[in-house]
């Protein structure tokens, strides 16, 4: 099952400095169809993976917000994002981001449940 | 592998291949278990993928995932954090122990995930709200959802039946043999083994042992350790961290099996 491959690539088509695009450019859906495509071709050996599924119905929910057709090209786009270190300076993430702050605020608090997995 | 659910019953599973952990609208926990022995149906797990989903402003699908001797502290895609959205930091990975011990943030579900590598296998620990634990699309279908289930019935091992039934071919050494397991344990000396990191003789204790009659692998000393320690922080009910009781039945199996 090659899903991991699939996902990189896409991952690497939609980061790296050298194409300028959004998640709103013709190239985000030439990446997105690639990724479709690539998800295809490894569909036989991936029956039953997780991974594999996640990523297919990942591709639909971004295919339809994106109003990306079907067809079109799947040449390999390079879209440009912000590195992972300048996302994090931002503290101020919304309160819907934060669970137990917006769940204290205006009932009890949750209640925590623990699940472990070890040895054999 | 030893499964704490999240009804807190204990159990030990061949589960041998991938199988889900966790499957809600929120994060996807898949695991695969190897046998520790060739031949053995005790395993342990080898592989962990984890996908925290597309989650309003807050982060974006993120996919972590473990193997054996690679415990990387970042998101498949290199960011340790959950991308571009303006939450982002409310899903975070930290480093505690570099290849050995790692652990995950998720603020915006007010969930705790750990992972470590303790000898060859991997262990997984989560903290989760019982909202979010609970927030499945479509119930009837997460029957495999082993945190929330647990196993299913002729997937469980019994201790006893266990060591009666395998052959001691699949215990001697061989080409699949873990290389740190020198010697075959007694119970008394796996008992004796056991007792320097677990004094009480709960289940994580008979975990231990079992683990090393079965393997005489030390590292399973410090698996079943690590993992009473992971409760010991992630469990918010200090008077369950013990457990003594074995569970055997799944609760709708139960009544059927009369």
């Amino acid at each position: 099952c090659k899903i991991l491959k699939c996902n990189s690539e896409f991952w690497t088509a939609t980061s790296g400095t050298h194409y300028p695009g959004s998640e709103d450019t013709p190239e985000f859906c030439t990446a997105l169809r690639a990724y479709s495509h690539c998800t295809r071709r490894t569909a036989r050996t991936c029956r039953g993976d997780l991974a594999y599924h996640s990523a297919v119905h990942g591709i639909e929910d971004l295919m339809s917000q994106h109003n990306c057709s079907k067809d079109g090209p799947t040449s390999q786009p390079r879209l440009r994002t912000l590195p992972p270190g300048d996302s994090q300076e931002r503290s101020d993430s919304p309160e819907i981001c934060h669970y137990e702050k917006s769940f204290h605020k205006h009932s009890a608090p949750p209640n925590y449940t623990h699940c472990g997995l070890f040895g054999d | 592998p030893h499964l704490r659910t999240f009804t807190d019953r204990f159990q030990t599973c061949q589960v041998r291949g991938a199988w889900p952990l966790i499957d809600n609208n929120y994060l996807n926990v898949q695991v695969t278990n190897t046998p520790v022995l060739p031949g053995s149906s005790a395993t342990a797990t080898s592989k962990l993928t984890i996908i925290f989903k597309n989650f309003q402003e807050c982060v974006e699908q993120k996919v972590y995932q473990a193997e054996m001797d690679e415990l990387p502290a970042a998101f498949a895609d290199g960011s340790k954090n959950g991308g571009d959205k303006h939450g982002a930091n409310s899903l975070k990975i930290t480093e505690k122990v570099s290849g050995q011990h790692i652990e995950i943030q998720a603020k915006y579900i007010g969930t705790t995930i750990i992972v470590r590598q303790v000898g060859r296998y991997l262990t997984f620990a989560v903290r989760m709200p019982e909202e979010v634990v609970n927030a499945v699309e479509d119930r009837d279908n997460q029957g495999l959802y082993l945190c929330l289930r647990g196993c299913p019935l002729n997937e469980q091992i019994d201790f006893q039946a266990f060591h009666a039934t395998e052959s001691w071919s699949t215990r001697r050494k061989g080409p699949g043999t873990p290389v740190s397991s020198p010697q075959v344990f007694t119970y008394e000396t796996a008992t004796a083994r056991c007792k320097e990191k677990l004094p009480v003789e709960d289940l994580y204790f008979q975990a231990c042992v079992f683990d090393l009659l079965t393997t005489g692998d030390v590292n399973f000393t410090l698996a079943a350790y690590y993992a009473f320690e992971d409760v010991k922080m992630l469990h918010s009910n200090k008077d369950k961290l013990h457990l003594y009781e074995r569970t055997r039945d799944l609760p709708g199996s139960a009544a059927a099996s009369g």
